[in-house]
């Protein structure tokens, strides 16, 4: 199974693998072209030689000799240094977080957390509603209870209107005085009568 | 610290092919020639090992350029210093991105939960005071009706 | 699948950060 290094690739932008690839291939592409440069400069000497007896061919197989016993070696070398940087320099240690997961840390079971968080805010946001809609009704009620209010001290004030024009006419307590008002009215239609009877 | 061993252990690895590439085994391969020109192939070997070397130590400071290696491994070093005394395995992200996003969102979740609690509190205590006068206003009102009341029976 | 890591750890690196901002926004525009 790979490790795909993927919290190391979080850190560093690549992946190690990839990074230990890319060395790889640029060593080996300088192995060989080094390999090819002894080759073409042997070949370029021995123009120098006439009488000399070595044929391209022949250097060919010498470079491919050597080449493949350095690559061999290279192949092992590089495997080593390659298990060696991935061990202890482009890993990160398993109780290592990195500085943007450090929060992680702080809220270890989130999960939980965020949902509780989020019906506690649903609740609130459902409280607050209430609450600023019982305000606008309260407030609404304030309101209304100043027309009430008005009319109702309006009534009063008529009320006190109505005594004070009695006062104003003498008739202090309006119950005796109409009382006496209609003691009086009757006393009068009973003269009329008496008046009317004794003209017939 | 990271960068050193990295370095130490790139040095190790051109130290070690070198020495595998050795001069007796490049003369032994390139026999034909080496016959013919001992000094020359020893100066030709000279270079090849210099031209491997200066090859191979330019590519990796430019792997250490390109990918800003220097600075990741002693930021990395830090981090791992940090961490020394942190015994259990850390977070490691759940491929669940959208619970893991959860712990970046509950601090902020949180703060907000404590100003929504805060607010409705002020709310809470406005419509109080609001109520009160409401209630008081009630009972002025019927205080009012009840004096109406009385005057209307007085007058009826 | 070395490119599916590396776009995957970045996403991992960067968009909490970014989801963030939105959420913050969110509840922020929420209290005014």
């Amino acid at each position: 199974s790979v490790n795909p290094m993927a919290y190391e690739a979080q850190f560093f932008g690549f992946t190690p693998q990839t990074c230990m690839l890319r060395v790889y291939i640029a060593f080996q592409d300088y192995l060989f072209e080094t390999m090819l440069l002894v080759e073409s400069v042997m070949l370029k000497k021995m123009d120098g030689f006439p009488d000399c007896k070595i044929s391209p061919f022949e250097l060919r197989k010498s470079t491919e000799k050597f080449l493949l016993f350095m690559k061999e070696h290279f192949d092992k070398l590089f495997s080593k240094m390659e298990e060696v940087l991935l061990q202890l320099v482009l890993n990160i240690p398993k109780n290592v977080l990195l500085p943007e997961d450090k929060v992680h840390e702080q809220y270890p079971d989130s999960k939980e957390q965020f949902q509780a968080l989020q019906d506690e805010i649903h609740q609130l946001q459902e409280q607050y509603r209430a609450e600023a809609s019982a305000g606008q009704a309260l407030r609404a009620e304030l309101e209304e209870q100043k027309v009430v209010q008005a009319e109702l001290e309006k009534i009063l004030q008529w009320f006190d209107g109505l005594e004070n024009i009695c006062r104003k006419y003498g008739t202090s307590n309006f119950k005796e005085s109409f009382t006496f008002l209609t003691q009086n009215s009757k006393k009068l239609q009973d003269m009329l009568k008496d008046v009317e009877k004794k003209s017939k | 610290g990271r960068a050193q061993v990295f370095a130490t252990v790139v040095d190790t690895f051109l130290e070690k092919l070198v020495a595998a590439g050795s001069y007796q085994r490049f003369a032994n391969c390139y026999r034909c020639f080496y016959r013919l020109q001992p000094e020359m192939t020893r100066s030709i070997y000279d270079q090849f090992i210099a031209q491997l070397q200066t090859s191979i130590k330019e590519e990796i400071q430019e792997v250490k350029n390109e990918g800003n290696l220097e600075a990741l491994f002693n930021s990395l070093d830090k981090i791992v210093e940090e961490a020394k005394n942190q015994e259990e395995p850390a977070w490691r992200p759940s491929g669940i991105p959208e619970e893991d996003i959860c712990s970046t969102v509950v601090p902020y979740l949180l703060k907000h939960k404590l100003y929504l609690q805060k607010v409705l509190k002020v709310k809470e205590e406005e419509n109080r005071k609001v109520a009160e006068s409401v209630l008081a206003g009630r009972d002025r009102i019927a205080e009012l009706q009840q004096r109406i009341q009385a005057r209307k029976h007085a007058w009826q | 699948f070395d490119e599916l890591i590396v776009e995957t750890a970045t996403k991992r690196k960067q968009w909490p950060k970014k989801i963030l901002i939105h959420a913050v926004q969110t509840m922020k525009a929420e209290q005014e």
